[in-house]
């Protein structure tokens, strides 16, 4: 069976399309046989960066790793029974699909909470969740004191995790490997960051996650969308007509083979 | 009838929570009789943050003006016409019991498509959507050309406001004064924020909004949460303990002020 690594958050906006976009391509670079499965049946981020990709590629004449993905479709059903057998059904079907001839599978969830990214999250081998270097996306993990910074009780995604944790062992005795990263983090110092680093050390310790290192906030990672390309795309110089700072672009990079390399570390566990 | 404004937009993490608290704050600071409505069930972060801010002023003997919030929970309806009805109906439960105290209501949305938001969105004289400074982002308002930036076609956010504004149109024969703003834009001047801003100019005319002066990237927006103070409750020296960079807190209040400006130029029209 392959290796499912999920990328989940129920906080909207903390970089899981654009981490699973990267991590997917790098992944492809490397020579594994790793395709996506896209549960954001409206938005589809993915799936758009994809097609992006896809098309790009046809227009310049390019031949980048063009990893295939399937989107699971919001179910239709009238009553939530009905829905989430639908939903375990596209699920596995896409899963098995896929499972036949690639040994990776990357799965991005949607920023809310659905059924369908819980069942996801169940079958995780690998859970890689990006977080806003931000106390407000913090609280979806932990409530934590105002003034001490310390951990008061957990919240509602660690409890989420926890239950698909619970799911994971009852059915087959599986665990989740849980990797949180800080993502949009400021480049310079700054106090809000070390405090977020120092909470984030504590809770992987009080949730069972371990905190590997984040990214950046950098311009570059939302202008690749459009042509479809990631940063392990782009040569030192940069193919994007010319990107102006190119040591942005080197730290860039070494931040994503860093979160690539904590990842895999992750298979091996 | 007070006058409603709806914070929307189903991408998550762009800046609705954080938008409305800085516009809920500014109003009630002027003596608007105004109070807030969570449409967030599950995450909350409006509620949370006003949460964190009475308690805040109970522990340091501060007052500071503290609007209320009705925060609407998400039915538990089996079926998807039950669920709906019970959400019309918890919906407008809310909106009438703060119309009889206030003459403003504020309202916040959850970063999903959501019948709630949806059914929220039919009901808004003014429609504020914070929009990331990105290219994902606006794949949600229109399919943009990767090479020539044209319009293609406008996308699923687009056509749910539009739906809106018919639904309204039939209902009362009113109109959404819809104002789209950036959020999170770097500082410095960068050749993808030139192009977003042209971008959005187009789609400001082809879609129907406005296009307000938005906010940028700010360590500070992120910092206030866990006390609920907003950057209108500080002093140009920062009350949070001497925030080191008065300049940037002096720009910053200064884009929130903008966009508050141009929120109450909605209201006159
Ligand atoms: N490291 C980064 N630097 C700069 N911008 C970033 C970075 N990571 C993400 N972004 C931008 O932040 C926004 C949110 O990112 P993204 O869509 O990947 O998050 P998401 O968690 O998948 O969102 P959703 O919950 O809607 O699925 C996008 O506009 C994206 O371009
Ligand atoms: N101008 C800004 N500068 C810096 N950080 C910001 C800014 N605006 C928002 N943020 C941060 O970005 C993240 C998303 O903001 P926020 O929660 O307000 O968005 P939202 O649209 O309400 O999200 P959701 O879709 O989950 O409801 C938070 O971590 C917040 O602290
Ligand atoms: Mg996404
Ligand atoms: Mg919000």
């Amino acid at each position: 069976r392959p290796w499912i690594i999920v990328i989940g958050n129920e906080k909207g906006g903390s970089g899981k399309s654009t981490s699973a976009m990267h991590v997917l391509i790098s992944l492809a670079q490397r020579g594994r046989r790793v395709a996506a499965i896209d549960l954001d049946g409206r938005q589809r981020s993915l799936t758009r960066y994809l097609e992006n990709r896809a098309a790009h590629c046809k227009d310049q004449g390019l031949s980048l790793v063009q990893p295939p993905i399937i989107t699971v479709e919001r179910s239709e059903e009238e009553t939530t029974q009905d829905a989430k057998r639908d939903e375990r059904k596209r699920f596995t079907d896409a899963l098995e699909t896929l499972a036949a001839e690639h040994d990776t599978i990357m799965i991005d969830c949607p920023g809310s909470d659905t059924y369908l990214a819980r069942y996801a999250h169940a079958h995780a081998d690998t859970l890689i969740t990006p977080v806003n270097d931000s106390f407000v996306d913090l609280d979806l993990f932990a409530r934590i004191d105002s003034d001490t910074y310390k951990v008061k009780a957990p919240s509602l995604y660690a409890e989420m995790v926890w239950e698909a944790r619970k799911w994971r062992a009852v059915a087959d005795g599986g665990q989740i490997d849980w990797l949180v990263l800080r993502n949009r983090m400021p480049v310079q110092r700054s106090r809000n960051k070390a405090r977020i680093q120092e909470v984030m050390d504590l809770l992987a310790k009080r949730i069972g996650f371990r905190h590997v290192p984040g990214l950046s906030e950098r311009v570059v990672f939302r202008e690749l969308f459009l042509k479809g390309l990631t940063l392990m795309d782009l040569s030192d110089s940069g193919i994007v007509g010319g990107l102006r700072n190119s040591m942005s672009l080197v730290s860039a990079r070494a931040e994503v083979r860093r979160l690539v390399e904590a990842v895999l570390s992750a298979e091996k566990a």
